[in-house]
């Protein structure tokens, strides 16, 4: 565990709560991508089969609030609040997503075996899940400010974890060369909205596209 | 011969 890993964790923590407590707070889903949602508890489910494992305390509470809290956001979503989720412009073709993340964890991993396919399937998943979002938030050419927020601690979290795997690679001898490709691919996709969130959001401005 | 590749990160 190093600092950069930890900040990037907590980033990731908190972009969950973030989401959880705006829906819940404002009871709407308004804004928010269930289909994005959904790639996340695939994600969160496939890759912590690897639960019995056990690496440490931390390791196994963070995997299980994860899994939890993905499960619970669906349900918001897709239950609680369905009455105030916009499907009208959450259009973005998962299976577009899905089926060649998962192609592409037959064809490049560690290891054939299921627990290793689903692991690296979850990995090349996550680096693509949140496209139905960025999608639905180009699509309406705006996002609350607490999506934004939600979106930037999301996108921080991996940008934070490649500093990890340098650090790691550097100290400890130690690399994983399908997250590290994966992990950068998914902090690229973001770059376009951090640009936004710096030179928009952070100066009190609401994330608005040109039209 | 048993490989197991370990993940410890999250």
């Amino acid at each position: 565990m190093n600092i950069f890993r930890l900040v990037g964790d907590l980033s990731h923590l908190l972009a969950i709560i973030i989401l959880l407590l705006k829906i819940w707070k404002t009871r709407s889903c308004a804004g928010i991508s269930g289909k994005s949602q959904i790639l996340f508890a695939i994600v969160y489910t496939s890759r912590y089969l690897d639960l019995p494992n056990f690496v440490s305390m931390y390791n196994t509470l963070m995997k299980i609030v994860f899994i939890a809290a993905s499960y619970a956001t669906v349900y918001l979503i897709y239950m609680k609040f369905k009455a105030t989720y916009d499907h009208n412009h959450d259009t973005f073709r998962v299976e577009f997503l899905v089926l060649p993340s998962f192609v592409l964890a037959l064809l490049i991993n560690h290891d054939f075996t299921v627990l290793e396919v689903l692991w690296t399937f979850s990995i090349y998943m996550e680096s693509v899940a949140i496209l139905p979002q960025l999608f639905m938030v180009s699509k309406t050419g705006e996002a609350e400010s607490i999506t934004s927020h939600y979106l930037f601690a999301l996108g921080s979290y991996r940008a934070l974890y490649i500093l990890n795997w340098i650090y790691r690679y550097t100290t400890e001898d130690h690399y994983d060369l399908i997250a590290i490709v994966a992990g950068i691919v998914q902090t690229v996709l973001y770059c376009d909205f951090f640009y936004l969130y710096i030179t928009k959001v952070l100066k009190g401005k609401k994330l608005q596209l040109p039209a | 011969i048993e490989s197991v590749v370990t993940h410890d990160e999250l």
